[in-house]
Protein backbone atom coordinates (compact mmCIF):
# COMPACT_ATOMS: atom_id res chain seq x y z
CA UNK A 1 0.00 0.00 0.00
CA UNK A 2 1.38 3.08 -0.85
CA UNK A 3 1.19 6.54 1.20
CA UNK A 4 0.98 10.35 0.57
CA UNK A 5 2.51 11.81 4.05
CA UNK A 6 5.65 10.36 4.70
CA UNK A 7 8.16 8.27 2.82
CA UNK A 8 7.31 4.32 1.78
CA UNK A 9 11.14 3.55 0.77
CA UNK A 10 13.73 2.80 2.48
CA UNK B 1 6.85 -2.53 -3.84
CA UNK B 2 7.89 -3.93 -7.38
CA UNK B 3 10.62 -6.71 -7.89
CA UNK B 4 12.97 -3.09 -8.46
CA UNK B 5 12.37 -2.32 -5.09
CA UNK B 6 12.33 -5.80 -3.53
CA UNK B 7 16.05 -6.24 -5.52
CA UNK B 8 17.49 -3.17 -4.18
CA UNK B 9 16.35 -3.44 -0.46
CA UNK B 10 17.65 -7.23 -0.71
CA UNK B 11 20.99 -6.34 -2.29
CA UNK B 12 21.07 -3.19 0.68
CA UNK B 13 20.84 -5.95 3.02
CA UNK B 14 23.49 -7.99 1.46
CA UNK B 15 25.94 -5.58 1.41
CA UNK B 16 25.54 -5.00 5.45
CA UNK B 17 25.68 -8.74 6.29
CA UNK B 18 28.94 -9.15 4.08
CA UNK B 19 30.69 -6.27 5.35
CA UNK B 20 29.65 -7.97 9.22
CA UNK B 21 30.78 -11.09 8.34
CA UNK B 22 33.96 -9.67 6.87
CA UNK B 23 34.91 -7.74 9.95
CA UNK B 24 33.43 -10.73 12.29
CA UNK B 25 35.58 -13.63 10.25
CA UNK B 26 39.05 -11.80 9.75
CA UNK B 27 38.36 -10.28 13.14
CA UNK B 28 39.75 -7.20 10.99
CA UNK B 29 37.64 -4.15 9.88
CA UNK B 30 41.60 -3.27 7.75
CA UNK B 31 40.57 -1.64 4.75
CA UNK B 32 37.06 -0.30 5.76
CA UNK B 33 35.92 3.34 6.06
CA UNK B 34 35.05 3.84 9.69
CA UNK B 35 34.45 7.26 8.27
CA UNK B 36 31.69 6.29 5.47
CA UNK B 37 30.62 4.09 8.58
CA UNK B 38 29.51 7.28 10.58
CA UNK B 39 28.11 8.58 7.95
CA UNK B 40 25.62 5.61 6.70
CA UNK B 41 24.60 5.18 10.98
CA UNK B 42 23.66 9.21 10.40
CA UNK B 43 22.29 8.46 7.27
CA UNK B 44 19.68 5.80 8.77
CA UNK B 45 18.99 7.15 12.24
CA UNK B 46 18.15 10.87 10.72
CA UNK B 47 16.26 8.86 7.54
CA UNK B 48 13.80 6.58 9.79
CA UNK B 49 12.93 9.42 12.90
CA UNK B 50 9.38 8.59 11.48
CA UNK B 51 9.30 5.25 12.80
CA UNK B 52 8.07 6.56 16.04
CA UNK B 53 5.77 8.66 13.93
CA UNK B 54 4.40 7.06 10.68
CA UNK B 55 3.73 3.32 10.16
CA UNK B 56 3.96 2.14 6.91
CA UNK B 57 3.87 -1.53 6.87
CA UNK B 58 5.61 -4.70 9.02
CA UNK B 59 8.17 -4.96 6.56
CA UNK B 60 9.04 -0.59 6.49
CA UNK B 61 9.36 -1.28 10.01
CA UNK B 62 11.87 -4.23 10.54
CA UNK B 63 14.50 -3.33 7.26
CA UNK B 64 14.65 0.58 9.36
CA UNK B 65 15.04 -1.14 12.24
CA UNK B 66 17.44 -3.91 10.82
CA UNK B 67 19.31 -0.80 9.42
CA UNK B 68 19.53 0.93 12.34
CA UNK B 69 20.83 -1.62 14.13
CA UNK B 70 23.56 -2.70 12.06
CA UNK B 71 24.90 0.16 11.55
CA UNK B 72 25.25 1.11 15.05
CA UNK B 73 26.60 -2.88 15.53
CA UNK B 74 29.26 -2.35 12.77
CA UNK B 75 30.46 0.97 14.86
CA UNK B 76 30.88 -0.92 17.66
CA UNK B 77 32.67 -3.06 15.66
CA UNK B 78 35.07 -0.65 14.09
CA UNK B 79 35.87 1.54 17.10
CA UNK B 80 35.41 -0.31 19.91
CA UNK B 81 35.75 -4.67 19.59
CA UNK B 82 38.40 -4.58 16.56
CA UNK B 83 39.79 -1.24 17.29
CA UNK B 84 43.10 -2.57 17.07
CA UNK B 85 42.62 -3.21 13.42
CA UNK B 86 41.34 -0.03 11.94
CA UNK B 87 43.54 2.05 9.59
CA UNK B 88 42.95 5.33 10.68
CA UNK B 89 45.94 6.86 9.11
CA UNK B 90 44.57 5.93 5.50
CA UNK B 91 41.08 6.92 6.48
CA UNK B 92 41.81 10.76 6.50
CA UNK B 93 38.54 11.90 4.93
CA UNK B 94 37.22 14.94 6.47
CA UNK B 95 33.32 14.01 6.76
CA UNK B 96 32.42 18.18 8.21
CA UNK B 97 33.52 18.44 4.21
CA UNK B 98 30.31 16.41 3.21
CA UNK B 99 27.75 16.36 6.29
CA UNK B 100 27.70 20.49 6.27
CA UNK B 101 26.41 21.10 2.49
CA UNK B 102 24.22 18.07 2.70
CA UNK B 103 22.76 19.81 5.98
CA UNK B 104 22.81 23.38 3.82
CA UNK B 105 21.31 21.62 0.96
CA UNK B 106 18.57 19.94 2.64
CA UNK B 107 17.67 23.39 4.68
CA UNK B 108 17.52 24.68 0.88
CA UNK B 109 15.95 22.03 -1.27
CA UNK B 110 13.32 20.00 0.47
CA UNK B 111 9.67 19.65 0.25
CA UNK B 112 8.62 20.85 4.24
CA UNK B 113 10.14 23.21 6.09
CA UNK B 114 9.86 20.92 9.45
CA UNK B 115 12.45 19.00 11.42
CA UNK B 116 12.06 15.26 10.55
CA UNK B 117 11.14 16.75 6.61
CA UNK B 118 14.61 17.91 6.70
CA UNK B 119 16.57 15.38 8.41
CA UNK B 120 15.01 13.23 5.53
CA UNK B 121 16.12 15.39 3.29
CA UNK B 122 19.27 15.89 4.66
CA UNK B 123 19.85 11.69 4.60
CA UNK B 124 19.03 11.20 1.71
CA UNK B 125 21.89 13.95 0.32
CA UNK B 126 23.78 12.86 2.74
CA UNK B 127 23.36 8.73 1.05
CA UNK B 128 24.64 10.20 -1.76
CA UNK B 129 27.94 11.00 -0.90
CA UNK B 130 28.54 8.74 2.45
CA UNK B 131 31.10 6.09 -0.08
CA UNK B 132 33.55 8.92 -0.56
CA UNK B 133 35.45 8.17 2.17
CA UNK B 134 35.20 4.29 1.35
CA UNK B 135 36.50 5.11 -1.94
CA UNK B 136 39.30 7.54 -0.74
CA UNK B 137 40.77 4.65 1.04
CA UNK B 138 40.68 2.08 -1.43
CA UNK B 139 42.16 4.86 -3.50
CA UNK B 140 44.82 5.37 -1.09
CA UNK B 141 46.14 1.94 -0.65
CA UNK B 142 45.30 1.45 -3.99
CA UNK B 143 43.73 -2.11 -3.23
CA UNK B 144 40.73 -3.50 -1.22
CA UNK B 145 40.16 -7.37 -0.32
CA UNK B 146 37.80 -9.54 -2.92
CA UNK B 147 34.56 -9.31 0.16
CA UNK B 148 35.10 -5.44 0.33
CA UNK B 149 34.63 -5.25 -3.08
CA UNK B 150 31.50 -7.62 -2.74
CA UNK B 151 30.37 -5.10 -0.12
CA UNK B 152 30.77 -2.26 -2.37
CA UNK B 153 29.27 -3.59 -5.49
CA UNK B 154 25.87 -4.87 -3.34
CA UNK B 155 25.96 -1.56 -1.84
CA UNK B 156 26.32 0.60 -4.78
CA UNK B 157 23.66 -2.10 -6.78
CA UNK B 158 21.13 -1.09 -4.25
CA UNK B 159 20.47 2.83 -5.54
CA UNK B 160 20.68 1.72 -9.13
CA UNK B 161 18.16 -1.14 -8.57
CA UNK B 162 16.05 2.04 -6.86
CA UNK B 163 16.69 4.06 -10.00
CA UNK B 164 14.90 1.19 -12.15
CA UNK B 165 12.13 1.32 -9.36
CA UNK B 166 11.95 5.11 -9.64
CA UNK B 167 11.48 4.55 -13.28
CA UNK B 168 9.06 1.82 -12.88
CA UNK B 169 6.91 3.42 -10.14
CA UNK B 170 7.01 6.85 -12.80
CA UNK B 171 4.87 5.00 -15.14
CA UNK B 172 2.90 2.21 -13.50
CA UNK B 173 1.73 4.43 -10.21
CA UNK B 174 2.92 8.30 -11.36
CA UNK B 175 4.58 8.64 -8.21
CA UNK B 176 7.80 9.99 -8.26
CA UNK B 177 10.24 12.41 -5.68
CA UNK B 178 12.21 14.33 -7.07
CA UNK B 179 15.16 14.65 -4.03
CA UNK B 180 15.32 10.83 -4.08
CA UNK B 181 15.78 10.72 -7.75
CA UNK B 182 18.38 13.08 -7.96
CA UNK B 183 20.83 12.33 -5.01
CA UNK B 184 19.96 8.36 -6.00
CA UNK B 185 21.12 9.08 -9.35
CA UNK B 186 24.32 11.20 -7.89
CA UNK B 187 25.15 8.35 -5.67
CA UNK B 188 25.00 5.51 -8.54
CA UNK B 189 27.22 7.29 -11.08
CA UNK B 190 29.58 7.93 -7.67
CA UNK B 191 30.29 3.86 -7.75
CA UNK B 192 30.59 3.61 -12.04
CA UNK B 193 34.50 3.52 -11.70
CA UNK B 194 34.04 1.16 -9.10
CA UNK B 195 31.67 -1.26 -11.15
CA UNK B 196 33.37 -0.78 -14.14
CA UNK B 197 36.44 -2.31 -12.18
CA UNK B 198 34.50 -5.09 -10.15
CA UNK B 199 33.45 -6.37 -13.51
CA UNK B 200 36.62 -5.96 -15.01
CA UNK B 201 38.84 -7.29 -12.15
CA UNK B 202 37.21 -9.07 -9.01
CA UNK B 203 34.43 -11.18 -11.50
CA UNK B 204 37.89 -12.74 -13.11
CA UNK B 205 38.96 -13.42 -10.17
CA UNK B 206 41.55 -10.93 -9.01
CA UNK B 207 41.89 -9.01 -6.78
CA UNK B 208 40.84 -5.24 -7.33
CA UNK B 209 43.93 -3.32 -7.48
CA UNK B 210 43.99 0.26 -9.04
CA UNK B 211 46.53 0.65 -11.76
CA UNK B 212 49.77 2.54 -10.05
Amino acid sequence: AEVDDGHDEL
Amino acid sequence: MNIFRLAGDLSHLLAIILLLIKIWKTRSCAGISGKSQILFAIVYITRYLDLVTTFISLYNTFMKLVFISTSVATLYLMYVKFKATYDHNHDSFRIEFLLIPCFVLALLINTAFTVVEILWTFSIYLEAVAILPQLFLVSKTGEAESITSHYLFALGSYRALYLLNWIYRYYAEAHYDPIAIFAGAIQTILYCDFFYLYITKVLKGKKLQLPA
